[in-house]
């Protein structure tokens, strides 16, 4: 994984080989585990970063929800890189995974990534089918059981926010529900988005307040100043409901729900000029700076346990 | 292969309610084959939104005359699409080399 090429986009069977070669070299940091199968066949692979221990902790990311946002996924390759080059060189790092797993998961929906290396680069929803309609597939990020269905969600199956017929009937859902459930021991669940450049923590559904939203909060300016020190990229932060707009059935939420904490959406760069198709010289500058947020965010993690 | 020769992405700026009221409007619109890129959200937060060509000069003239001023993001979307597919196959060329 030396010589990969971090600066250019790659295409499915690219990324999958990618995983592989990486468990391969770093047998003792990291395997893969497939959580489930996409709707159309394909693997849904998990990267497990660990230095022993049984049911550590953990901290999960996940890349690629919404397949046209690409600096997602390949932004996912070069965090998995950096997490083998770091440990055991970064302090910070280093005590994380002395103590705590990271799991990442690059693609989540790779049905719709494909699609878009083949068919329509602008898609990104799943494929799946939907019954009755002409329309083609489910907002991932719709599809979890936090108000599912509620504003902010369309139940129109060509709608771009469609929902999906019920929470969690997307397999490539309900397999990271499967596993964080039996899992039991996830802290922190960071989803990745582009691109508008924002920092957001439950709270999408409604206005109420979360719980710990000082603390979430202040951890969100903590991240964003880090990201922003490298190269003045500013990010907005808040709750998803006051930063965003109203959306139900998001991953945060549910996660949140479930007891984890330290829920945050990220939407990495850019804010006006390429959008989706952010050139692949982008792809280190943007995947550095969000990495600097998530260190934030998985540092506090270790540092307050709950 | 969908392909997007000609099709822009517009920003548009809400400036008030009533301006905001019609980008909610426009996102229910079917009929100009709308992607929202960047959903509405609130006055002064950036809408953007790709229009294919075919419907370009109306949307236009929609913005234009409820007095909605925008701008051009990305001028010739498939323009930018063929440069990241050139780049994908030269990087891909790259790599095999060193291989």
């Amino acid at each position: 994984t030396d010589s990969f090429d971090y600066s250019s986009y790659h295409t499915l069977s690219e990324i999958y080989s990618f995983q592989d070669m990486l468990v391969a070299e770093n047998p003792n940091l990291v395997s893969k585990i497939v959580i489930g199968q996409s709707y159309e066949g394909r693997p849904l692979n998990v990267l497990k970063f660990s230095t022993g221990g049984t049911n550590r902790p953990a901290i999960w990311i996940d890349n690629g929800i919404h397949s046209r946002e690409w600096i997602t996924q390949a932004s996912g390759i070069w965090f998995a890189k950096k997490i083998v080059t770091d440990y055991g060189t970064d302090p910070t790092l280093t005590a994380i995974l002395d103590n705590m797993d990271i799991f990442l998961e690059m693609v989540i929906n790779p049905d719709g990534f494909y699609y878009t290396h083949t068919t329509n680069r602008l898609w990104r929803k799943t494929r799946k089918p939907n019954p009755g309609s002409s329309c083609i597939g489910v907002d991932l990020n719709r599809n979890w059981d936090a108000d599912f269905g509620g504003p902010g969600a369309s139940s129109y199956p060509c709608s771009i926010t469609y929902s999906g017929p019920s929470a969690h009937s997307e397999s490539e859902v309900k397999s990271i529900v499967d596993f964080v459930k039996s899992h039991g021991n996830i802290k922190a669940f960071l989803s990745v988005h582009s691109y508008s450049q924002l920092l957001l923590y439950p709270y999408g559904y409604t206005m109420t307040p979360a719980e710990d939203q000082a603390e979430l909060d202040s951890l969100a300016l903590k991240a964003v100043t880090d990201l922003a020190s490298l190269y003045g990229t500013t990010y907005t932060y808040g709750s998803f409901f006051d930063a965003l707009y109203q959306g139900s059935g998001t991953s945060i939420d549910w996660a949140y729900n479930q007891g984890i904490k330290y829920a945050y959406t990220l939407e990495q760069r850019d804010t006006g000029t390429y959008g989706f198709l952010l050139p692949a010289n982008q792809i280190i500058p943007t995947a550095t700076e969000t990495w600097l947020a998530l260190m934030a965010i998985m540092d506090h993690t270790y540092q307050n346990p709950y | 292969k969908k392909t997007f020769e000609g099709h822009q992405v517009l920003r548009i700026i809400p400036k008030d309610d009533a301006q905001l009221s019609l980008m909610k409007n426009l996102e229910d619109m079917n009929e100009f084959e709308l992607d929202f890129w960047r959903g509405v959200t609130g006055v002064s937060m950036p809408v953007d939104v790709r229009v294919p060509i075919h419907n370009l000069e109306s949307v236009k003239m929609y913005l234009e005359a409820q007095n909605t001023e925008y701008s051009v993001m990305i001028k010739d979307l498939q323009v930018l699409l063929d440069r990241e597919q050139e780049e994908m196959k030269s990087a891909a060329r790259a790599s095999q080399h060193r291989n």
